[in-house]
């Protein structure tokens, strides 16, 4: 309760109409953004421990954004660094869902599997250059491993084990084409 | 080769000999469809007077029309069987990835601006224009914070005679969702991932304001320029938008806004992911 009081109380900062309209000064700015951080950081105790409890595994499963914040300029240090590593997607929607998902990657070899024993399809795109040249990005991550997330059940998980592979050949990488 | 195109069983969009989106093909019928960035000029003023304030946090208010981001475009393509994708590259602040997945009736763009430069002096509007054939006859829609889709005329308000004095920012409205135009005969819908001005300023057209850095305080009370920097320059933003286009029948059997209304939930409540490095001993026979 004490973690999502944190989320509460930015969320009730953040309806001042600075926020919502972007008019605030920049150091006030700043402090929202800060207030934010330590928000979604108290928070992911409770998404992580109510996903622990809903895969009934003592499995110290992290939640993505506390650990993939960098997400946006397509870098993990989880996805980038480990050679396994487990992936779950949770579907907040009351009917079944898809997602792909992309995850930021060295180039190599890849190899995505179900819970069900099954191989899942998947390949590497290369990031953009232009996301790779961001003066301020500190990733080894080249590429976004894609697959194809299906059938999410409503209101419930799905989750693969994702495994770099030994083999030097990049088995996933497609040709690029530049003109 | 010459013409560029990405695709699924439900739709092709094809590019110019210039790298620019310039078609889509839905149900076998090409449709006209160009996707460009352009830039605004803030007006500077002295703020002395209502007609004299300065484009800043508080009022988008552009010095002129629009200007073009580049009349070429570089492009990398990627095909696969899970995703194809054309890269585009519009100069050295402005980049975006356009693509399409298997089974999808959408086309995502992933837009990458930034910093804007300012050693011109000019603070600078970026937006992302989609120019299609709809004969949308001064009509758009714009969500209303999520909910429901209000009915917007050019030049036109519902209450008064209006003359505007400011074409451009006066037929700007907050989109927070979705911004859409359509004809009898076909409709198009933009999504997007943040609040964002948008408006449609001529029949067939869309834009939505992706980026914005602007010198001037408009003294309307923060007593800053929007200027914000990191690192020493300025905000770099990365973003999505997702293009439906279709026929708009009504009675018909596909029923766009529907599809609109499912992907709007798809993408602004996607699967949450959780990922969990594992050690060496955890083997994917123990994760079964």
């Amino acid at each position: 309760e004490d973690h999502l009081t944190v989320l509460r109380d930015a969320m009730g900062v953040m309806q001042h109409h600075d926020a919502i309209t972007g008019t605030e000064k920049q150091h006030v700015a700043d402090d929202y953004a800060r207030m934010l951080y330590n928000a979604f950081e108290a928070c992911s105790v409770n998404t992580r421990s109510a996903l622990n409890q809903l895969a009934g595994e003592r499995n110290s499963f992290q939640f993505e954004w506390n650990y993939c914040k960098n997400q946006n300029i397509s870098a993990c240090d989880i996805t980038e660094g480990a050679d396994s590593s487990v992936v779950l997607l949770y579907n907040p929607l009351g009917y079944s869902s898809d997602s792909f998902v992309r995850l930021p990657v060295p180039e190599g070899s890849y190899l995505v599997r179900n819970d069900r024993g099954q191989t899942v399809q998947s390949t590497l795109i290369p990031i953009p250059a232009s996301v790779i040249d961001l003066p301020f990005r500190e990733s080894s991550a080249t590429h976004e491993l894609v697959f194809h997330a299906e059938q999410i059940a409503p209101v419930g998980y799905r989750s693969y084990y994702v495994s770099k592979e030994k083999s030097s050949v990049s088995s996933n990488t497609p040709m690029a084409v530049s003109q | 080769e010459d013409n560029i195109s990405i695709g699924n069983e439900h739709l092709t969009v094809l590019f110019d000999a210039e790298g620019f989106m310039s078609s889509i093909v839905i149900d076998g019928e090409t449709h006209s469809l160009k996707q460009n960035y352009f830039w605004y000029q803030g007006a500077y003023g002295n703020n002395e007077e209502f007609r004299n304030r300065s484009s800043g946090a508080y009022i988008f208010r552009p010095n002129g029309t629009e200007k073009a981001i580049t009349e070429t475009v570089k492009v990398q393509v990627v095909k696969t069987d899970l995703v194809q994708e054309v890269h585009q590259v519009f100069n050295e602040w402005i980049s975006q990835v356009i693509r399409v997945y298997p089974g999808k009736e959408h086309v995502e763009l992933e837009w990458l601006v930034g910093p804007i430069p300012i050693d011109d002096g000019t603070g600078k509007e970026i937006i992302s224009r989609f120019d299609s054939d709809i004969a949308s006859n001064g009509a758009f829609w714009t969500d209303s914070n999520g909910r429901e889709m209000l009915r917007r005329v050019r030049n036109k308000r519902e209450t008064w005679e209006l003359e505007l004095q400011e074409p451009v920012s006066g037929n700007y409205y907050p989109v927070t969702a979705k911004i859409a135009i359509e004809d009898e005969h076909y409709r198009m819908a933009l999504l997007n991932d943040r609040a964002q001005g948008g408006s449609s300023l001529q029949d067939g057209q869309l834009e939505l304001m992706v980026h914005r850095r602007l010198l001037r305080d408009d003294a309307f009370g923060v007593g800053e320029a929007l200027n914000e920097t990191q690192f020493g320059a300025g905000l770099v933003a990365r973003g999505k938008h997702w293009l439906i286009f279709g026929s708009s029948r009504k009675d018909g059997s596909p029923n766009l806004v529907a599809k609109e209304r499912f992907l709007q939930n798809q993408v602004l409540l996607p699967s949450w992911t959780f990922v969990n490095a594992v050690a060496d001993d955890f083997t994917y026979d123990e994760y079964l």
